[in-house]
């Protein structure tokens, strides 16, 4: 009967082999629209589903999977292989260790750079935050509210007006307070204000940190790739925050920013508060990515 | 002659990819390229040669009725006028975190100040580390006061606070500066909500993140269903930013951008030209 003869046609195409290419284009074109709903670079969909088209036309499909599965699978291990694989870690390899963190306006570096410093207390680091930021109104106030009453040391310097005199002084009351991992919490730039890039290879040259953390937003749509290399051509970057991951966003635009630094992502941001800090897990934020 | 549909199909997708690659949400970018398909089967292209005569005021024309500007002068107008009520004007300020609220309220503040129209400026964000500290010191520089009360007081009454000592002090405009919340925390919209009902601004201003991708639909579409959205200002536009995100909202919302921030000091903001913004998605 009819049902019977549709319900075996499906079976048989789904079961075959052979490489069929409308379901293949299908299930291709599905991932593109998920990648890009989720911020992925438009040119890194592209290109990644043409190396994903190519590998599923020269594979027979295993048994006992629909071929959307088995493309699924192939794009789900490709992405975690890109960000590295499994979950890194960020380690306080001397002392001091001094960690700077660098990003684009409002993307969440103060924020950040407090949980990062009481995530370094609570595994028992003694810690401080130089504040470097000369420009934003109250930048000083905002790290010391934040930090209240956690043990960690602020430095900063109210009516600052050099970021590296100020990082200098900072990194030296630090070493005196005997401080095992210091952060460096910067001013918000972009690649287009000339002066304050050049501002931070200064401030690289002069604090030669240990580890340079890119706090990207996770919101940040096309643009993060490109603006991630400006930096990363300033003060080389070791690795990124994704912040905001408690919106709807997906923060596809990371994998451009991992793409253009070659740096694994290490930690999320999932709020405003202290806590709201995690490890990054590449399977999660695949999966998620797919939606 | 006419397009084939398989023509159709492929213009439609590369007017998708130029849009995404420009920074507009996909879901702005699809609802567009829809709603050319069917301009596309009517209209008839060259026997040989470019087509991209014939079709690039196709995408404008679909790029120019999503676009939504704001005639500056009759903003500024209904304001001043407004103004000699005996109750102050209100405008409400809400938006994502990060996305340039408090300096956006301060500069919309020094621009008014220069049509002659005087304001207040309620802290209502009691939230966030140091946000009554930075608006407080952002005013003093164009010398406009600030009305606060300490973090964790309630930020409606923060504003009515405002609004009552505007009307005693026979101030016309009150600004209204709130915390940054995201999209898909319910308590914090329904906080904004709150916020509203207690106000009752006059106007509601979307302050957004041009460099936003696809979440600038889903942000738009929350923060309008909460508290209705008159205007939106959209930041960032100094970070070379094609400003795609301004068609996502557009599409979104149907809202009118008032302003754009086009960089971090109190005089960087300007108004929307959609013409050249469709001109640069476009190139
Ligand atoms: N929802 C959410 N908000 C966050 C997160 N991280 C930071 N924020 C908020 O984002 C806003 C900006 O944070 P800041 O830490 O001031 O950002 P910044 O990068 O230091 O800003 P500038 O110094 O001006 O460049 C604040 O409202 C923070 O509370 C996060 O993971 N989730
Ligand atoms: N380059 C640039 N930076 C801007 C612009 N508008 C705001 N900023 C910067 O973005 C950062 C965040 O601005 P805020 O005004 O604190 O943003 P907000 O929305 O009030 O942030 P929250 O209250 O924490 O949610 C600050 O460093 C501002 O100087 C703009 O148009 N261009
Ligand atoms: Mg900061
Ligand atoms: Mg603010």
């Amino acid at each position: 009967n009819l049902a019977q003869g549709i319900r075996s046609a499906i079976a048989r195409l789904i079961s075959s082999p052979v490489p069929d290419r409308q379901t293949i284009e299908e299930v291709i074109r599905g991932i593109q629209r998920a990648l890009l709903l989720a911020d992925v670079r438009a040119d890194l969909v592209k290109s990644f589903s043409d190396n994903i088209r190519e590998r599923t036309f020269n594979v027979e499909l295993p048994r006992g999977i629909s071929r959307r599965d088995h493309i699924l699978k192939i794009v789900y291990d490709e992405l975690v292989r890109l960000l590295g694989g499994e979950r890194k870690e960020l380690r306080v390899s001397r002392t001091p260790f001094v960690i700077m963190m660098v990003g684009i306006q409002g993307t969440g570096k103060t924020t950040s750079t407090a949980k990062l410093a009481n995530y370094f207390a609570k595994s028992g680091y003694r810690v401080g935050v130089v504040v470097v930021d000369v420009y934003r109104p109250a930048a000083l106030h905002q790290a010391r509210q934040l930090l209240e009453g956690r043990g960690i040391f602020v430095y900063g310097e109210e009516d600052g007006q050099d970021p590296v005199q100020i990082a200098k002084r900072g990194l030296k009351y630090m070493s005196e307070q005997k401080v095992d991992v210091v952060i460096v919490d910067t001013a918000g730039r972009h690649k287009e204000q000339q002066g304050l890039m050049l501002e931070m290879n200064e401030l690289y040259e002069a604090i030669r940190p240990d580890s340079v953390g890119l706090i990207v937003d996770a919101t940040i749509g096309q643009q993060a790739g490109q603006q991630a290399e400006a930096f990363h051509r300033v003060s080389p970057v070791g690795w990124i925050m994704l912040t905001k991951m408690d919106t709807s966003a997906r923060g596809g635009g990371a994998l451009a920013a991992v793409n253009v630094t070659g740096a694994p992502i290490l930690f999320i941001g999932t709020g405003e508060k202290i806590e709201d800090l995690e490890r990054f897990d590449p399977k999660s934020y695949v999966s998620r990515l797919l939606g | 002659r006419q397009l084939s549909d398989e023509e159709i199909d492929e213009v439609i997708e590369e007017f998708k990819w130029q849009l995404v690659s420009n920074d507009v949400a996909l879901l702005a970018a699809e609802g567009l390229a829809s709603e050319i398909k069917e301009k596309l089967s009517m209209v008839k292209v060259p026997l040989f040669g470019n087509r991209g005569e014939v079709l690039k005021p196709i995408f404008r024309e679909a790029l120019s009725s999503v676009l939504l500007e704001t005639d500056e002068e009759q903003f500024i107008s209904k304001v001043r006028a407004a103004g000699h009520d005996t109750e102050p004007f209100k405008l409400l300020f809400v938006g994502p975190n990060g996305g340039g609220k408090t300096t956006t309220v301060v500069k919309v503040a020094k621009r008014l100040k220069r049509e002659g129209i005087p304001s207040l400026i309620a802290c209502s964000d009691t939230f966030r580390a140091a946000a009554i500290e930075q608006l407080k010191r952002l005013a003093e520089t164009i010398g406009v006061r600030t009305v606060s009360q300490k973090y964790g007081s309630d930020p409606a009454a923060v504003a009515i606070d405002a609004v009552n000592s505007a009307r005693s002090n026979r101030i016309p405009l009150v600004l209204i500066d709130t915390a940054g919340r995201t999209e898909v925390d319910t308590n914090l919209l329904e906080e904004m909500r709150k916020i509203k009902r207690v106000v009752s601004p006059d106007t509601v201003i979307f302050v957004g993140d041009v460099l936003t991708g696809n979440a600038m639909v889903e942000q738009a579409t929350k923060f309008n269903e909460y508290v209705g959205v008159d205007y939106a200002i959209l930041t960032k536009l100094d970070a070379d930013v094609r400003g795609g995100a301004t068609v996502s909202l557009c599409f979104a919302v149907k809202r009118p951008i008032l302003f754009l921030g086009v960089g971090q000091g109190l005089d960087d903001i300007v108004s929307f030209k959609k013409s050249e913004f469709i001109h640069r998605l476009l190139s």
